[in-house]
């Protein structure tokens, strides 16, 4: 069964990867002078790279988030369905909302590994990367936020197809990762971009592939602080923050790392919430709430984009 | 449709850097096809690691012999994996 809309769509509960695309179109349908599919190229299966686009008028400058481009992280695919729903609820309702869809298009991409979501449902629900198999080896697929143009190959990613994090045969080799890349590039104006996984509650800047602080990272600090003061503000969940290199590891290969150096200024990643007990198996009543204090953090992040042109 | 019957997920605390080194060496232990969750880093993060039902022993003896803290995050894997799949059967039903 289907829902007829999405007012009766759960979201509060985990979803297929059919279901969810059900739910980006009847949100374009419900939404037409809002709200857009776009197809930014097909997965290594086959499958259709869904994004949405919410714009309110031509040429804008865009902000771009992704959520699920590790599969087996279900919250995040969860959250951007909760997000696309808010960004249309919201539409002329908050101010704040309001002002940042009237100055800039807003990409959401909910799905950002079809393959891998997809096989987390059907064949291994702990299943992390994409399902490219590699040449030579008995192992498939590519840990995507290792396969980016951005330091790949140096320490942080590993070069054995078994390993989880296994950066592929070459930068962008993984199409789920190359359509982004060509997306951002043809685009040329994107100010934002926002990567989101989970789980251990972090909010991180560039850089991962080296020590050496990107030349924001004053800007990005300030950011991250208030973003994360915003998040905690909900439900008292306690962020870390800071460059991925200090906060968390060294990671070669990394989305936003490259963002950053395309020029987008506003690169984040997510880590969303730990309770502590499930990791990737986050309770599906779990979901709301992350997505909520989540939502905050967005907020802070697009609407200091919006204030600060460059 | 792989399952996951009796693994485990261990939370464990190191207290420092001597300890994140052995984790180290533990995840590079290939035939105990450990899945780290969360990687070995720093002693100020916790460490995430999935352990299959046949790595229980050795691994819990290696942490035991090295004195390594650890808590039992996830008792048994599949248990909550049936629990949120008929969770997403009621709510679709």
């Amino acid at each position: 069964l289907q829902p007829r809309s999405t007012d009766d769509f759960n979201y509060a509960s985990y979803h297929t990867l059919s279901e969810i695309n059900s739910f980006i179109d009847a949100l374009v349908q419900e939404n037409p002078n809002l709200v857009s599919k776009i197809v930014i190229g097909q997965s290594y299966e086959g499958r259709p790279l869904n994004v949405l686009k919410f714009s309110t008028g031509a040429n804008r400058p865009g902000i771009w988030i992704d959520t699920g481009i590790h599969s087996r992280e279900w919250v995040t695919q969860a959250s951007g369905t909760w997000f696309a729903k808010k960004i249309v609820t919201d539409y002329g309702r908050d101010a704040a909302l309001t002002a940042i869809l009237d100055s800039f298009d807003i990409f959401l991409e909910i799905v950002t590994n079809p393959d891998g979501f997809q096989f987390t449902h059907t064949s291994n629900r702990m299943w992390r990367k994409t399902r490219k198999p590699i040449s030579g080896s008995l192992c498939v697929g590519v840990d995507p936020n290792r396969n980016w143009d951005a330091g790949f190959g140096g320490a942080g990613s590993s070069s054995s197809p078994c390993s989880e994090t296994y950066r592929g045969p070459y930068a962008h080799s993984e199409p789920e990762v190359k359509a982004i890349v060509d997306f951002v590039k043809s685009h040329g104006n994107l100010k934002a971009f926002v990567s989101i996984h989970s789980y251990s509650q972090m909010l991180l800047y560039p850089y991962g592939y080296t020590k050496t602080p990107c030349k924001d990272q004053a800007e990005l600090h300030e950011v991250a602080q208030r973003a994360v003061a915003a998040l905690t503000s909900l439900y008292g969940t306690k962020y870390e923050y800071g460059s991925i290199i200090n906060v968390i590891y060294q990671a070669s290969g990394g989305t936003i790392d490259w963002t950053y150096n395309q020029g987008v200024k506003y690169s984040f990643t997510f880590e969303l919430r730990d309770t502590g007990r499930y990791g990737f198996l986050l309770p599906a009543n779990q979901i709301i709430p992350t997505a909520q204090e989540t939502w905050l953090s967005l907020m802070v992040i697009m609407d200091h984009t919006k204030n600060n042109s460059y | 449709k792989e399952t996951f019957v009796g693994h485990q997920v261990l939370r464990i605390t190191a207290k420092n850097e001597a300890e994140i080194v052995l984790l180290k060496e533990l995840s590079q232990l290939e035939h105990l096809e450990l899945d780290f969750w969360r990687e070995p880093i720093d002693e100020s993060l916790p460490v995430d690691v999935r352990v299959p039902f046949h790595s229980l022993q050795p691994v819990r003896s290696f942490l035991a012999y090295n004195e390594i803290h650890y808590d039992i995050m996830i008792e048994d894997l599949q248990d909550l994996l049936d629990t949120e799949q008929q969770e997403m059967m009621s709510s679709r039903a």
